[in-house]
Order: structure tokens, then C-alpha cells, then sequence
């Protein structure tokens, strides 16, 4: 669950 | 949040005091050509979602477009000065670089996707693309200043991360286990050179006058 990638980074 | 904010100042100022540097010396001596195409390479496979003209918010884009376009600006640049690159060793192999990133790339992705496994490999090569940079350093031996600084900014930009990450487990929930990693060895591979710099400026800086 807690693994979600965060393409909102830089 | 806080250390978000930071890490990308951070970043941005380290791409502002290289190409202030550069251009005010018109000379790239002990910049490293090899490190600045890798990044080019990071920010090209990170950024493929631009293409899918999902503008997830304005901040994020026009970081985006300034990151590609002054990494590609830079080595217009160092190209332009391009005769002292002779002088010194920028011989890095990148090839024994980019082939395990891509290879950590097609293990470690959330999807089997292009752009997933892009995105990886962005992660793991900005990882080590600092390494043909810290290669030019060490073998000049003294580094200039600003190169020095400039190093150190960009290291500090993915360290600033690492908080990032943790307070966004604990506020969202959301964990990127791939760029976690990642970043802990970014952060690894800059360690060595941090160390350097601590000694190197804020010893010096205090013992300034004589």
C-alpha cells in the first residue's frame, strides 16, 4: 500500500 | 513541505553558480562535460511525462522545463569553451555508468511501463552522474571554488530529500521506495565529498585572517 511512486517530485 | 522547498532551491542555485561560473571565466577548466550530458540524460528520461501533457501543477512544469533547459544550456556553453576541456582528463567511462542504472532500471519499477522504467533509471543515474564531475575534481587536485560550491549544492539537493521523504510517509502515506534508495546512494556518493568541503571551506573560513 505504502509503496507509490512520486512522480509529482523533481 | 519545508525540505521539499529547500532541496530544490539547493538545486537551483548549484545550475545558477555553474553557469554564472562558466560564463564569467568563459572557461569550463574543471567543469566535466560528461557529468553535464548524464544530467541531461536524467532530466530527458525523468521529465517524459511532460510529453503527456499531464501538468500535474505549474510549479512542478516550469521547474521542469528550467531544469532541462539550463542543464542543455550548460553544455552549449562548456562546449563553446571547449579548448581548456582538452587540457584535463574527463575521461570517465560513462557507459560503465548508464548500463547498470538501465539494467536497476528494468528490475526496480512500480510498472513495466516506458515511462516507469525511465523514470527509474532517471533515479539511479542522477545517482552516480556526479561521478565523472568528482573524477575531474580529484585529478586537478585543488578544485576552484565555485566548482566546489557547486558540487556541494547539488548534493545537498537530493540530501534535502531524504526528510522530505520521511515527512511524507508520515503526513500522505506515500512512500517511493526506488527514489528512497536512490537517493540514500546519491546522497553515499556525495558523502566522500562533503567531508572534503567541510574542511576545505568552513575550516578555512575561519581561520581566515592572519
Amino acid at each position: 500500500k505504502l509503496v507509490k511512486n512520486l512522480h509529482d517530485e523533481l | 513541505n519545508i525540505f521539499r522547498i529547500s532541496g530544490d532551491v539547493a538545486h537551483l542555485v548549484s545550475i545558477i553558480i555553474l553557469i554564472h561560473s562558466v560564463e564569467t571565466k568563459k572557461s569550463a577548466k574543471g567543469i566535466s562535460l560528461k557529468t553535464q550530458l548524464l544530467y541531461a540524460l536524467v532530466f530527458i528520461t525523468r521529465y517524459l511525462s511532460l510529453l503527456k501533457l499531464e501538468f500535474g501543477s505549474v510549479y512542478n512544469t516550469l521547474m521542469k522545463l528550467f531544469f532541462l533547459g539550463s542543464t542543455f544550456y550548460s553544455i552549449f556553453i562548456i562546449k563553446k569553451y571547449t579548448r581548456e576541456i582538452t587540457q584535463y582528463v574527463d575521461d570517465f567511462k560513462i557507459g560503465y555508468l548508464v548500463a547498470p542504472c538501465f539494467v536497476a532500471a528494468l528490475v526496480f519499477n512500480y510498472k513495466f511501463t516506458v515511462i516507469e522504467i525511465a523514470w527509474s533509471f532517471s533515479l539511479w543515474l542522477e545517482a552516480v552522474a556526479i561521478l565523472p564531475q568528482l573524477f575531474v575534481l580529484q585529478s586537478q587536485g585543488q578544485g576552484d571554488l565555485l566548482t566546489v560550491h557547486y558540487i556541494f549544492a547539488l548534493g545537498l539537493y537530493r540530501a534535502f530529500y531524504i526528510p522530505n521523504w520521511v515527512y511524507r510517509y508520515f503526513t500522505e502515506e506515500r512512500l517511493d521506495i526506488i527514489s528512497v534508495a536512490a537517493g540514500v546512494l546519491q546522497t553515499l556518493v556525495y558523502s566522500d565529498f562533503f567531508y572534503v568541503y567541510y574542511n576545505k571551506v568552513f575550516k578555512n573560513s575561519l581561520k581566515l585572517p592572519a
